[in-house]
């Protein structure tokens, strides 16, 4: 899993 | 990935579309705010630093590479294409654009999730991209009538976040710990600006009207 807290939306 | 997120980038990919068109089609800026066009770059090139570190996926980058390079494309157009730039209402642009660039780094250094270069950085993109239409809209309500094109640009741009807001919220309701509060009131209040170009573009749609908004 990402690390927590990643931006994954635009 | 949610139907909600998706429609919206699509929404803003298809503003920008529009706005490309606009500018291709009619060889004229007339109408659009150079200003808020370079707030929009500073928004993604502040937003997407993390492009080259962090991978999330072909479709975030492809999309992250899309918004900036159109973006600046738009305003190097407006700045530098001969023909193009000279439509451009200088006189009318007058928004102090700089007090919303300020105003969005102080904020974003007050209220972040973490003290972080690239999460400062992050909040500044999500402060400044809420405020980053209002020289749009003052220039919209001086300019008098509205074409057609430059009316669905602010439309689609205006409508992108309040899809995001219905992520948000879904996203809310079907993750555990998910949590975007800072976007979530920036959108809040961004999707709120557009509010009255909404009421009058919906009025000009109904009454199949020019779009215009009261000065």
């Amino acid at each position: 899993t990402r690390k927590e807290g990643s931006k994954d939306e635009l | 990935m949610n139907i909600f997120r998706f429609a919206g980038d699509m929404t803003h990919l298809i503003s920008i579309l529009v706005l490309l068109l606009k500018i291709y089609a009619t060889k004229s800026c007339s109408g659009i705010s150079r200003k808020t066009q370079e707030l929009y770059a500073l928004v993604f090139l502040a937003r997407y630093v993390d492009i080259f570190t962090e991978f999330i996926s072909v479709y975030n980058t492809i999309m992250k590479i899309v918004f900036i390079a159109s973006t600046l494309a738009i305003v190097w157009c407006m700045r530098g294409h001969r023909v193009v730039r000279r439509s451009y209402d200088k006189e009318l642009d007058t928004f102090r654009h700089y007090f919303l660039i300020a105003a969005s780094l102080v904020l974003a250094l007050l209220v972040h999730e973490k003290f972080t270069f690239q999460e400062i950085l992050w909040a500044f993109s999500i402060y400044l991209e809420a405020v980053a239409i209002l020289p749009q809209l003052v220039l919209l309500q001086r300019s008098g009538n509205v074409d057609n094109l430059t009316g669905q640009y602010v439309f689609f741009l205006g409508a992108y976040r309040g899809l995001y807001i219905l992520n948000w919220i879904y996203r809310y309701f079907t993750e555990p710990h998910f949590s975007r509060w800072i976007a979530c009131v920036s959108g809040l209040v961004q999707t709120a600006l557009y509010a009255d170009f909404f009421y009058y573009y919906f009025l000009s749609w109904k009454n199949n009207a020019k779009l215009k908004l009261p000065a």
